[in-house]
């Protein structure tokens, strides 16, 4: 940022870009600065430097969703959905990682059925991180594989299951109602598990994220999201729109193609970093 | 919308016999903001807006008799203009095998997008082979080597080996076969991680693609100037795919990458299936990003 000496349009133009660049989006940035605006005023604020730390509040406010209670109470299942190549399986793979370091036993679901060697490759994963995974072949309905994998689950009072199901669009009803039904299998088999789905947005996502979000939400009830790949360039400011317009929390943030690479959001360092 | 207000906009500027100069901020300025709504990155808009405006007061449109209707007509112009003028045909080499080197970040569609080319290419009467150059992610070359068997397009791997001596081993295999297209399909990788940037020199000193493609989600927002010019400064890209277009996205980071690389769009991935790959139509994307 350069150095302003009063606080002047300049100031608020360079703050608006700061957010543009980083996929905060048109709607959620006028908003943001408004309210801005409203809080320097009404502080009588004159220092320059004291405005930025005001949108780092504000930022940091927004973002300070409450997270679901139920990522800390298994026995529970996570379902992890999302459009194509965003880092799903990856992060399922993390969250496994994650979990056994906690002492919790894991299973993994493969209920991606379509895609080419969806299976293998979180079979591979499975192997890697001593942790099994339940499988069907290649076409199959996925639903099926998902009652199969919580059946398996309840039977054997496994902690936590994690579901791992084939990337989607959401523009693509047909593949939305599909995993509507897969959610619906999910909920009658619980037994006494929480159910917790999670969305995962890639960190480098425009404005379409926003889309997503929206309609996985109205699709399957999204508790979370998974900003994978914050370890780019890319800031991820789509979550601070997500946020502001559809009130969902970030839970977990990747950060990498290894099984650590996998933290708990942390509103504040988001958005230091998001201004760096 | 920004759509329908930017069309409302250009409509009752086509209309003006007299254009002043709020006039013409005012409909600029709905182009910015739908540009940006699309994902164009900021300061290619701010150049893009600063360029149009030069041309909205200078003579062309002040001696015109329906001036409004000239500025809608340059902001198309300079749009399609940067998207590049006419479709770009995938290269052939002078000499058999032509290899074309597939990049880009992780998830972004390049091994889907590799099978989907050689399926183009087979269908072009051409005889390619598919390398399957990414040791790192778990059950990649598998990955690929089922999209080859679907499509009966050898798929080249060597166990053990490290990406370069794959790729490399791929072209003797190709002169073999009697093939004369090398699809190397490699890692997702992070265009700030020096090592993995090396290591796609490396492989493009060892092989000499005739096109290196960078593959591009068209979903990618305002950091897609970035990746696209590490990329293109460490590579010198010879072309673009964007994928996933199907999807609602506008696509503005086609733009942007276009404007700061120079490099074409020559193919635009438009489904899951290995048949939806199509030849890029610079004229449409302008359309669909002015929404
Ligand atoms: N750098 C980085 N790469 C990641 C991260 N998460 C996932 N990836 C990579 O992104 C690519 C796609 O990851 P996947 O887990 O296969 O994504 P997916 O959503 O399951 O993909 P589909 O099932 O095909 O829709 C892989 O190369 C991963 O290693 C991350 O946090 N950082
Ligand atoms: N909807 C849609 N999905 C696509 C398109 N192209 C690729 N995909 C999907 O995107 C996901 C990622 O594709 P991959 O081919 O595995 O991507 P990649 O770049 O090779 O991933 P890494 O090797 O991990 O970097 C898969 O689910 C593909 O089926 C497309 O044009 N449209
Ligand atoms: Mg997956
Ligand atoms: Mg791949």
């Amino acid at each position: 940022l350069s150095l302003h000496s009063r606080i002047s349009p300049e100031l608020y133009d360079e703050l608006e870009e700061i957010l543009i660049t980083t996929d905060v989006g048109l709607e959620t940035s006028g908003r943001v600065l408004e309210e801005l605006k409203a809080r320097v005023k009404e502080s009588r604020e004159e220092r320059p430097e004291m405005v930025r730390e005001f949108l780092k509040e504000i930022l940091v406010d927004l973002l300070s969703l409450p997270v679901p209670p139920a990522i800390d109470r298994p026995p529970l299942a996570i379902l992890v959905v999302g459009v194509n190549g965003v880092g799903k399986t990856t992060s399922i793979a993390k969250l496994a990682a994650y979990y056994k370091a906690k002492g919790c036993s894991c299973l993994l679901v493969a209920a991606d059925t379509f895609r080419a060697a969806a299976g293998e490759q979180l079979a591979a994963w499975g192997e890697r991180l001593g942790v099994e995974i339940v499988r069907s072949r290649e076409g199959s309905d996925p639903g099926a594989v998902v009652f199969d994998g919580l059946a398996a689950a309840n039977a054997r009072r496994i902690d936590v299951v994690i579901i791992d199901t084939a990337g989607r669009l959401h523009t693509k009803a047909n593949l939305m109602a599909e995993l509507e039904k897969v959610y619906r299998v999910c909920t009658r088999n619980l037994g006494d598990r929480n159910l917790l789905t999670l969305l995962v947005l890639d960190a480098g996502t425009g404005q379409n994220g926003l889309n997503q979000a929206r309609v996985f939400q109205e699709t399957v009830g999204v508790d979370g999201i998974i900003l994978a790949k914050l370890d780019g360039t890319a800031r991820g400011g789509i979550v601070l729109a997500v946020a502001d317009q559809l009130r969902l929390p970030v839970v977990w943030v990747g950060t990498g193609e290894q099984p650590d690479d996998l933290r708990l959001f942390d509103a504040r360092e988001f958005v230091t970093a998001l201004f760096d | 919308n920004l759509a329908g207000r930017l069309q409302e906009t250009l409509r009752k500027l086509r209309g003006k016999g007299k254009l002043t100069e709020i006039d013409v901020d005012e409909a600029l300025r709905e182009v910015k903001l739908a540009l940006l709504e699309a994902d164009v990155n900021f300061r290619v808009v701010r150049s893009f807006i600063n360029r149009v405006r030069e041309r909205a007061i200078g003579k062309e449109v002040t001696s015109s008799l329906t001036p409004g209707q000239m500025v809608v007509k340059i902001v198309h112009q300079e749009l399609t203009a940067l998207m590049g003028a006419k479709e770009e045909k995938i290269r052939v080499a002078p000499q058999p095998p032509t290899v074309v080197l597939l990049v880009g970040l992780q998830g972004s569609g390049k091994t889907t997008t590799t099978a989907k080319l050689g399926r183009y290419l087979k269908m072009q009467g051409r005889r390619p082979m598919l390398a399957a150059a990414d040791i790192y992610r778990p059950a990649a070359v598998r990955q690929l080597q089922i999209l080859g068997e679907k499509l009966e397009l050898p798929v080249y791997f060597s166990e053990g080996k490290d990406p370069v001596a794959i790729a490399r081993e791929a072209v003797a295999a190709v002169k073999k076969q009697n093939c004369d297209y090398l699809l190397v399909d490699t890692a997702g990788r992070l265009h700030v991680n020096e090592e993995l940037m090396e290591e796609l020199r490396a492989i493009k000193e060892a092989v000499r693609p005739e096109e290196i493609l960078l593959v591009v989600d068209a979903m990618t927002g305002q950091d897609a100037v970035n990746v696209a010019r590490s990329f293109h400064e460490k590579l010198a890209l010879t072309g673009l795919v964007l994928t996933k277009l199907e999807s609602d996205t506008r696509g503005g980071a086609a733009l942007s990458i276009r404007e700061v690389t120079g490099c074409p769009i020559k193919l635009v991935g438009t489904g899951e299936k290995l048949e939806d790959l199509e030849v890029f139509y610079p004229d449409r994307l302008a359309s669909r990003i002015l929404g």
